[in-house]
This record gives C-alpha cells, sequence and structure tokens, in this order.
C-alpha cells in the first residue's frame, strides 16, 4: 500500500502547498502513482493545481459530510491525482468537532485507495485542528516544512507536541520524515542559523536540500502547475526531487 | 474612544502579526495610546514582542473562559500595550462555538478599555473563524496585508465576503481601511502586477507605500521589538511609518 506522508506545520505561509505539489510532481516523474489530498478550506494546493474549488463537486466536505467517498472526488492532473477541498470543508470542521471518532474520518476514507497508489500526500491547513488531527492520524510519516525564520522554530515545538498526543491517542505509528528548509534564503546567516539551531533542538533531519527562493515558485500556481513543469532550471526545484528521492529511497537522479 | 482596528487575512504567513507590531509602533512614536490584541492560539505577536505566552497568566484564553476581564492581562511593552494570547486560546475557539452572542464576546471586553486607547490593533489567525468573526465584529476598519502573490487574491475574495456577512449580521459600521502591500519584492514584474491587479479587482486602495522585502523583518521578533526599533533604515520601515500617518490622518513627517 502507499505510503502517506502529511505535510504539516501550523504556522501560516512556510509553503506546505508549494511542498506538496512539488513533491508530488517529483515523485510522479519517478514513476510513482501519487495522490494530493487538500485537507486546507482555503483549497490553496487545488487552486495551485488549475481548479476552481467553489466549481467541484464532491470534494473532501461532502465526504466529511458522508455524501459522497473520497474516490469519487479524485481529479486527474496532468503531474499528480487530486483529491480537492473547498471553502465548505470550513463547515465540515465545525461539523466533525462533535462526531465520536472524529480524527479517524480520514484515514477510514484513505483505506480505499492507499493500494491504487505508491504514495500520498496531504497538505494540512495553517492549524492544529480537527483536519490537521485527520492528517496526523492517517499518515505513516509527517513532512514539516520550516521557513528558517525567527518565528519558526516555536512553532516545531507545538507541532512535536501535537504529533506526540497524536502517538500516544489516535495513530502510534507516526514517524517524522524530517523537515524541509523552505523559501531558504542563502544569502543571510539568519536563515542557516534558524535552520542549524531548529535540526539541533529538536533531533530532526533536514530531508535532502535546502529549498532556495526563487519568485518562479510565486508565478507556478497561476499556470496550476509544479514547479518542475514551470521552471525546473531554479534551484528549488532540483532540491524538491532530491528530498523525494530520498523519501522514496531511491537514487538521486543527476 | 479608540478606533479599532482588525488587521485580518486568512492566509498563512502574509505579514499580519509583521503589520500589526510595525503600525502599533508607528502610531505609538506619534505620541498615541496603542493596545495590540493577539488573537491567534499560536501567539506569534506576543512571542515577536518578546513574552513567553506559555508563561503569562492571565491571556485571552482567560477572558473568554470568563475567569478575567480583558484589563487584567495588558502587559506594557515599551512601544505598545499588548493584551496577549496562549496556545489554550485553541480551546477557547471550540467552547465559544456553542455559546450564544460568541461573535461579541472580544466587542464586549473591549468595551472597558476603548476609552483608555486612541487606537486599538487586532492580529488575526490565518483562518475565518471564530476569532477572527470576533476581530470583526469589534472592529471599526480591517486592514488587509497583502503579500503580492498568485495565491493573495483568491484570498481576498474570501475575507470580503466574510466581511460582508458581518456588516450584514454583527457589525453595520464595519469599513475597509484598505490594503498593505507587504513583503513587497520591487524588483520582478510579478508582485506589481498582481497588486495592481487587487486593487483593481476589489476597489480597495493600498494604504501608504509597499512594505519591501528585508530579511531585519524576520530578525526583529528575535529582540523582541518592532521594525522601527530594531533597524529603521528599512525602506519597509518608512513605509509602516507613512500608513500608520495616513490611518491616523496625520501628517507624514519627513
Ligand atoms: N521556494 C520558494 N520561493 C519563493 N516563494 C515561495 C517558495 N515556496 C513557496 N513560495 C510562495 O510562498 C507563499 C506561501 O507558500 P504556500 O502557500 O505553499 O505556504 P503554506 O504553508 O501552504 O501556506 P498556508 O499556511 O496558508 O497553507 C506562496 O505564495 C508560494 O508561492
Ligand atoms: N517586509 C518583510 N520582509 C521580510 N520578511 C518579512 C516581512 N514582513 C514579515 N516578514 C516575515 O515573514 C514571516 C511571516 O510574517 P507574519 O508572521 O507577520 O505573518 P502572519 O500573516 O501574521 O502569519 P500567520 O498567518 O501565521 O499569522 C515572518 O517570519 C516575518 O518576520
Ligand atoms: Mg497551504
Ligand atoms: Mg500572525
Amino acid at each position: 500500500p502507499a505510503t502517506v506522508y502529511a505535510v504539516a506545520n501550523q504556522k501560516g505561509g512556510v509553503a506546505k502547498t508549494t511542498t506538496t505539489i512539488a513533491l508530488a510532481a517529483a515523485f510522479a516523474e519517478r514513476g510513482l502513482a501519487v495522490l494530493a489530498c487538500d485537507l486546507d478550506p482555503q483549497a490553496c494546493l487545488t487552486f495551485s493545481l488549475g481548479y476552481d474549488p467553489d466549481a467541484l463537486e464532491p470534494t473532501l466536505h461532502d465526504v466529511i459530510a458522508g455524501q459522497a467517498r473520497l474516490p469519487q472526488t479524485i481529479l486527474q492532473h496532468a503531474e499528480t491525482d487530486l483529491a480537492p477541498a473547498s471553502i465548505e470543508l470550513a463547515g465540515s470542521e465545525v461539523a466533525l468537532l462533535s462526531r465520536t471518532g472524529r480524527e479517524y474520518l480520514l484515514r477510514s476514507e484513505l483505506a480505499a485507495v492507499v493500494d491504487s497508489y505508491d504514495v500520498v500526500l496531504l497538505d494540512c491547513p495553517p492549524s492544529l485542528g480537527v483536519l490537521t488531527v485527520n492528517g496526523l492520524t492517517a499518515a505513516d510519516a509527517v513532512i514539516v516544512p520550516v521557513q528558517c525564520e525567527t518565528l519558526s522554530h516555536r512553532g516545531v515545538a507545538q507541532l512535536l507536541d501535537t504529533i506526540a498526543d497524536v502517538r500516544r491517542l489516535t495513530n502510534p505509528g507516526l514517524d517524522v520524515a524530517g523537515l524541509v528548509a523552505t523559501m531558504f534564503d542563502g544569502r543571510t546567516r539568519h536563515a542557516r542559523a534558524v535552520l542549524a539551531d531548529v535540526e539541533q533542538r529538536y533531533g530532526l533531519d533536514v530531508l535532502g536540500a535546502p529549498v532556495r527562493k526563487s519568485v518562479r515558485f510565486a508565478e507556478a500556481p497561476h499556470e496550476g502547475v509544479s514547479i518542475l513543469a514551470y521552471d525546473d532550471s531554479v534551484p528549488g526545484a532540483a532540491a524538491y526531487r532530491i528530498i523525494a528521492a530520498e523519501l522514496a529511497g531511491l537514487d538521486v537522479e543527476p
């Protein structure tokens, strides 16, 4: 069955969605069958792959409402399969809170598809609420995108606490795959200092190589494609390929 | 009484907190009495001003729980008064959902302090949930930080929908003060194109001047001070002063 990765960090704007798309595309390039799941009511993953979330049906919202099953929502993007989100997911979050076994909903829905894929990536929203907990409960491992700035490492501590709770209560097998150093500004000492601090403080590895900043990343969603399809000459594209290869246990192609 | 501004944008990492701190400091420099309120369970505003949110008591969480009043939480930072948050606020968010009149809690708590200040700034979390709705219901006007990248304008549409709902249902007097163009990368056409697109599409003004990117913004939280105190030679510091002057109806000092 597929390896399921939750891409999580409750801090906003640290490139969770960008990382999900880039890794999905990188895995797919290596011939793996990939599903990316959008767990964010803001549906940025869905939008960034060229879809209008408000025009899609069914989405994860309908699955949570019991009106559809996850396979019915899946779309086939050129670079990855996608289980989309929509703004209605905000309502689902509230509805889920009062349901028994609410943490397991995504895990049980994914059971129907994990044998059809090699990798599943779960793009979590910027919070530690019920949707992220569903992602962590459904995952084999957590990928933590970290933007190397002062406010980053405080968030990592809170996330690791939540992961510890999930391990204890709903998903004993949950691992931390490692950190992805995102939007890395190699020109300043600040980013390197913060990265070294986070690695040492939490004993977590940085996967592959830091992903350098490039405005091309901000442009790619406009075209509905990953950075690999949009401009794979930027150093960050190669970094994501190295990260994917490391996760998949594959050789890094030259 | 004070003018109350909600600093809101549900997209993560667009410099809501940075804008709240910079504007608070800029207003205070002009002799205004300022209160900054942290509405985010991640308590980045609180942390960025040099406090350990986990060590503070009481905080907004205790106010929502009915165990303290807002004035009891207020701390006096060198640059601004602060009503702090803590991670327990995540629990408050859930508890609030089932309470009658939940949208008005912050507004009613602020009533006790609005005559003691000239400006109140409310730093909202990256969501359109009950804490942000409390901020919008308590505010006279909304300041919308916008990071000028592709994913930005989609979020603005959703935010304006929420503002329209709040106007209709809980706060008819709510205005939109305007946009703050944050983390502006003037070297690329992309940022300028996105900014022009957002301005035109929603008919909103950009306040003052765009705030240019500088790594110094990422370093300032480490020192627990605003950019004005940390390094006011960066262009973004002057931009925030111009924005504050415009909001306060004051002349822009040379
Ligand atoms: N390497 C990079 N260089 C430059 N910009 C980047 C890079 N990676 C991501 N970005 C941009 O940074 C912004 C935030 O990225 P993204 O939306 O992926 O973060 P996120 O953590 O998913 O945000 P949220 O918390 O809102 O879900 C986007 O505009 C994105 O295009
Ligand atoms: N003008 C700027 N130049 C460079 N970095 C900036 C600038 N403004 C803010 N930053 C940095 O960008 C990151 C995100 O900013 P900030 O935390 O203020 O955003 P936010 O919208 O409050 O995030 P959240 O959605 O998590 O609440 C921080 O590391 C901050 O220091
Ligand atoms: Mg995202
Ligand atoms: Mg913030």
